[in-house]
């Protein structure tokens, strides 16, 4: 589905160079459930916005389904993206000027759904994250877990392929947040959704299918279990 | 030192109201080590912008060393602030365009701190939170648990009597987490500094000495132990 071939990611300012990634290779299959683990500065965000193709390796390369995300026009890889990819930011990155409900139904409208149906799902959607009836708030006014609730129904609301999250439960108490991996899990099994995600919560960890480490910028284990 | 005396709060925007907080009683003794827990939207940033005075109950009082802070003057509440507590924000808050170092020294400029001396409190509170060298950099150049950490060295380089901290290791892997906590342990004894966090980590709730629980705006639990 995704493949990471010797991709390493240098973040370069003035005079600071800052090595994100060393020389990754990463293969993630249809159907995956994996986490990405490691410590805090090990290059988890940078690792999912190569695979995204939010950013831009400094060598290496990333295809999407077999095609190298490089050799793609602007347009193709955004199409991509919107069509197959859900990506839940660290930070949520959710537009403080525009209610809960069209953050959620953004991808949807550029999709060309109907307002019917756009309706309906965001209704669903925010019952599936235990926020119901919050459509019309901003984000402004929620908690800090509610906002990160509000930022994975925007992914997944459009029922793409495979799900990018960075961190996703990290503001969210332990009861909270096992609904969430529920909720994912039974998408994983049930509608074969791809989930990848970076987390510093155990549960999760042991949770996943596949567990991936990272320590400065390098894979050091990856482990598929039953 | 700090006790809230039957606040609640209720937000209020159009026609949209929320009762975040109900009659709160919470009273903040000198040199304690208090968690705040409860699920996502119980009341815990809420009720630590209520003790810090960043924002105002709808009914009841807080009082600061015994002055009811709506007694006081905007001047007296902020110098109040500024010379006794720091605040670690769920998301941060740090100002995009200082960089590390001019974030973190910020309050020792108002404080009429010299340069040399601010230069070795900057570099040294760095150490205590691992992230050496990191002066020069901008908040966009850090991973997100790096900006945690900044906006933790902030509110400890000022020496503060109290330290109110919204989730501090929120986006922290658990060793960087606990050498985090390790840290405002031994302030706390050896200093007597006294610290007061809402978490979702079961580590810290278990290493502190004093627990309260919220639940739908309210203490369900308030337990001192040894
Ligand atoms: N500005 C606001 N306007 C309206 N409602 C708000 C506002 N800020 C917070 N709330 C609501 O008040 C309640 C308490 O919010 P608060 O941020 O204190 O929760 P929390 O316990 O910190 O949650 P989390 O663990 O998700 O950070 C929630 O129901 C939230 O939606
Ligand atoms: N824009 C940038 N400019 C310079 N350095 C950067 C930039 N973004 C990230 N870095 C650095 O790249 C490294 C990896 O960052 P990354 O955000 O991927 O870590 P992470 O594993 O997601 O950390 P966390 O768990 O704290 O979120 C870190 O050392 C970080 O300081
Ligand atoms: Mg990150
Ligand atoms: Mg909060």
């Amino acid at each position: 589905l995704i493949s990471a071939e010797a991709v390493s990611k240098s973040y370069e300012s003035g005079d600071l160079t800052v090595k994100a990634l060393h020389s990754v290779d990463l293969v993630i299959g249809s159907g995956e459930f994996m986490a990405i683990a490691g410590p805090s500065g090990s290059g988890k965000s940078t690792l999912l916005f190569m695979i995204s193709g939010l950013d831009i390796p400094t060598s290496g390369r990333v295809l999407l389904k077999g095609k190298s995300i490089s050799e793609m026009s602007g347009r193709e890889l955004s199409d991509f993206r919107r069509d197959h990819i859900g990506f839940i930011f660290q930070s949520y990155n959710l537009i403080p000027v525009l209610t809960v409900r069209e953050n959620i139904e953004y991808i949807m409208l550029l999709q060309g759904v109907g307002e019917k149906e756009r309706r309906d799902r965001v209704a669903e959607i925010l019952e599936d994250v235990s926020l119901p009836g919050m459509e019309n708030r901003f984000p402004s006014q929620l908690s800090g877990g509610q906002q990160q609730r509000v930022a994975v129904a925007r992914a997944m609301v459009s029922k793409p392929d495979l799900i990018l999250a960075d961190e996703p439960t990290a503001n969210l108490d332990s009861y909270t947040g096992e609904a969430l991996l529920d909720m994912m899990r039974e998408l994983n099994e049930k509608r074969g959704m791809t989930f990848v995600f970076s987390t510093h919560d155990t549960t999760i960890m042991e949770r996943s299918s596949r567990l991936v480490l990272l320590r400065d910028g390098r894979i050091v284990k990856d482990e598929t279990r039953g």
